[in-house]
């Protein structure tokens, strides 16, 4: 098995923003993050799930600086979609570990997961790739969810970061 | 600004799993995957997000054929949690592209997700990291989607596969 987690990492001070009942139809994505752009708005991650036929939820994660201008173009966007609702929640942190080869077993997920779960630490949102698995949590939860993926995954100052299983 | 979009990839033949209304408290994420890795079953990307007070909707992606066996756990699963709805998608393809530096600029997600809408492909799902943004289609998409990405970053054969703005 060569999947090998070589880091951890904790960003701070991050807020979301989810629309729902987002039209899902062609363009529309396209719309939404032209207008973040053009408004110099730097998006951490983007989700999206589809939620029922023709409607879709995205949600994406700012900077907790930006969410007011964030706010007022998503709100400029949305004003002729009567359907579509935003939703801000401040006070996230994302815990990521980071890896090469993290697809090949479920196994990763599962162990950050429940090093979360041991915690009681909710886990709001997640996001993955191979290279990468993040959890948006509250950011009270921040430090001890750093720890404990720490710990789980043997990852510490004074060994050579790489667990391999 | 330093985003390097370095290649484009359509991962083919996948197929989506939606567990809708999951209790969102800490441990059921963990539980998901200890069972999905404990039937051997490999998972390609994860996303969860969560839909109203104590409820999340979990979606994932597998290879098509080791669909079945993802719906037999996932029931087993969830026989107690009367709420709680598994919907499975087939026909489905990954676009992706993969960079350096890419969250830096929400640029790069309008320009993939512009291209895309140029050929009235619909984004189904999204996922993200800085190193790569993916989106779900429908699998007959697949093809067009990667040519237009490519064209829309101007990765061509013949040339030096990296795009500096
Ligand atoms: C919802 C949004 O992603 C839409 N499906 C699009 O293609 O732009
Ligand atoms: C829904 C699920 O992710 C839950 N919040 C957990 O922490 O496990």
């Amino acid at each position: 098995e060569r999947i090998v987690v070589s880091s951890a990492a904790l960003k701070k001070n991050l807020a979301s923003v989810s629309l729902r009942n987002v039209p899902d139809r062609p363009g529309v994505a396209a719309g939404i993050f032209h207008a973040i752009a053009a408004a110099n708005i730097i998006v951490d991650d983007i989700i999206q799930i589809e939620t029922g036929p023709k409607l879709a939820t995205i949600s994406f994660t700012v900077d907790l600086h930006t969410l007011p201008e964030v706010r007022r173009v998503c709100r400029k966007l949305f004003r002729q979609m009567k359907s579509t609702t935003i939703e801000c929640e401040k006070n996230l942190a994302k815990v990521s570990v980071i890896g090469l080869g993290m697809r090949v077993h479920t196994g990763v997920a599962e162990k950050m997961f429940a090093a979360l779960a041991e915690g009681s630490i909710n886990i709001r949102n997640i996001t993955t790739s191979e290279i990468k698995i993040s959890c948006i949590i509250d950011k009270l939860d921040g430090p001890k969810a750093l720890r404990l993926v720490h710990d789980a995954f043997d990852l510490g100052r004074k060994k050579k970061p790489i667990a391999k299983t």
